[in-house]
């Protein structure tokens, strides 16, 4: 453990309490992709696997049953409890665009062709694509609950902060996990625009607003 | 499987 693997894994936990207290207290899922938080819920279960099979300390244990609980928490209450403000007509991203290529993938290139491997390394390109119904549903509307935009900036760091402890990890530990990196990376990519929007209004006090 | 590492994070 490091101080950057820390904070990343602090910022995701944030994440998801600033998700869940958005959706609790406003009693809305509003501007919420239903299939962004699908695709996590799937993130988390095939790469968690491991729970059953594999102890690694108490702390990654209980981080991981949270994070499940939690992702099944957001969609019962999306999809049950305040199902009538989820916003379908905003959330047309095509799951199938994103799920099908990654499994296909996850296939071709792991680290051992075994079950679990596979849906280890399905669970981690999954995850860097994950977000892109998300950001697609805010370019759709144009703006951006400010506590949405909150959720999102901690999201995004979580990976960034990763980046920071595999460079650490590789210096000081030897340890390299190409296929982490690489997806890692895209993951992190894929959200520099919304850092840029989020740091320039956000930060300044106004609203998140996409520029027409 | 020799090489094998365990998923130790997040």
């Amino acid at each position: 453990m490091n101080v950057f693997r820390l904070t990343g894994d602090i910022a995701h936990l944030l994440a998801i309490i600033l998700l869940l207290m958005k959706i609790w207290k406003t009693r809305s899922c509003a501007g919420v992709s239903g299939k962004s938080q699908m695709m996590f819920a799937l993130v988390f279960t095939t790469r968690y696997l491991d729970l059953i099979t594999n102890f690694i300390s108490l702390y990654n244990t209980t981080m991981k049953m949270i994070f499940i609980a939690s992702s099944y928490g957001t969609l019962y209450l999306m999809f049950l409890k305040f199902r009538a403000t989820y916003d379908s007509n905003h959330d047309t991203f095509r799951m199938e665009f994103l799920v099908v290529p990654v499994a296909g993938l996850s296939f071709l290139v792991n680290h051992d062709f075994s079950p679990l491997e596979i849906l280890w390394t399905f669970s981690i390109y999954l995850e860097s694509v994950a977000i892109l119904p998300q950001l697609f549903m805010i370019s759709k509307t144009g703006e951006a609950e400010t506590i949405t935009s909150h959720y999102l900036f901690a999201l995004g760091s979580y990976r960034a902060l990763y980046i920071l402890n595999w460079v650490y990890r590789f210096y000081f530990e030897g340890f390299f996990d190409l296929i982490a990196v690489v997806a890692g990376c895209v993951q992190t990519v894929l959200y520099c625009d919304f850092f840029y929007l989020y740091i320039t209004k956000v930060w300044k006090g106004k609203k998140l607003t996409l520029p027409a | 499987m020799e090489e094998e590492q365990e998923h130790d994070e997040l």
